[in-house]
């Protein structure tokens, strides 16, 4: 997936790192000390739509330009997270034990057009 | 762009730096209490010592992974000892958050002190001062002759503890070989403090799903 930069209008993803410390979390939190708060954004203009967001075969190029010249009433495509990982996170509840949890899809590798 | 965009990800707004930063930080927030199924950060009544938490950290790194949609806690005890060996403590651990999950393994680890003479004989008993003269129920017995730490299973049911959330356990323990009683004993068989403190480490799981009446008609 292209990260975003200014200049890209189209689907890409937006990379944040956030410090549980800037929450002001560190003293619950125990482990990590922080986690990539990755987004997805951008235009899915319709040649893009079904695209894994990444780069394409020859075949899906030509599949997209025959998308994008198609009479077919336009769809709305969206750009949306299409690969998340797990983040594991230790920390102290309410009765000071500490807990270890493994939480699904918390952080977002790769962007797409649905 | 004076198109409504269909859906919200297609128009990436503009946002100033620090505005898209306390946007971020607020998302995380709620991000990170939704994946803890938390509805607020937790207010932590009486943490525990840090010699403590380190050695737990370093125990659960040790790669043994959280069961699937579960979680692995530790839980620190609060040991009152009325005799010098530590044999006939009482570990009081704080679990409220048990009460709503299904636990399906908990194991107690005691560090033995390294000067231990021959095998030492161990039995672990639920107690509970609420029942009549604080009867108490044998959870576990071991005997071993390796100082270090040992980990004892104990049967999930005899752990869920009171209504309250609190769970006791008193140990009983002497060397095997003397059959000197359990109080006149006087060297210390079992460290009770510090980074070598008694902990529980439970694994527990999303509660079962009740059967509902229907389904069982």
């Amino acid at each position: 997936t292209p990260t975003c930069d200014p200049t890209t209008p189209l689907c890409c993803r937006r990379d944040h790192y956030v410090h549980f410390q800037d929450l002001g979390w560190g003293d619950w939190i125990l482990q990590p000390d922080g986690y990539q708060l990755n987004y997805c954004s951008g235009q899915c203009p319709l040649h893009l739509a079904g695209s894994p967001g990444i780069a394409a075969s020859f075949h899906s190029a030509v599949f997209n330009l025959l998308k994008a010249n198609s009479p077919w009433p336009a769809g709305t495509s969206c750009c949306v997270p299409t690969i998340q990982r797990p983040l594991s996170i230790l920390y102290l509840n309410q009765d000071g034990n500490v807990v270890k949890v493994d939480v699904p899809d918390m952080v977002v590798e790769a962007c797409g057009c649905s | 762009q004076g198109v409504r965009a269909a859906c919200h990800s297609c128009r990436s707004p503009t946002l100033e730096p620090q505005a898209e930063q306390a946007l971020v930080l607020e998302i995380a927030k709620q991000q990170i209490l939704k994946g803890l199924h938390l509805t607020s950060r937790p207010k932590i009544s009486h943490p525990p010592p840090q010699a403590a938490l380190t050695g737990a950290l370093q125990r659960l790194q040790t790669g043994n992974m959280v069961p699937e949609n579960g979680e692995e806690i530790i839980s620190f005890a609060t040991v009152t000892d009325s005799s010098t060996s530590a044999c006939s403590s009482i570990l009081t651990f704080h679990l409220s958050t048990l009460q709503s999950h299904h636990l399906y393994q908990a194991r107690l680890w005691l560090h033995v002190v390294p000067t231990l003479p021959g095998t030492l004989y161990l039995r672990i008993f639920q107690w509970s001062p609420r029942r009549h003269q604080g009867s108490r129920t044998l959870l576990a017995e071991h005997q071993t002759t390796t100082p270090g730490w040992h980990a004892f299973t104990l049967p999930p049911s005899g752990v869920r503890g009171e209504d309250s959330g609190i769970l006791k356990l008193q140990l009983d323990c002497r060397p095997l070989e003397d059959n000197s009683t359990v109080a006149g004993q006087s060297t210390r068989l079992l460290d009770t403090t510090g980074n070598q403190g008694p902990f529980l480490e439970l694994k527990i799981g999303a509660n079962e799903p009740r059967t509902s009446r229907a389904r069982r008609r």
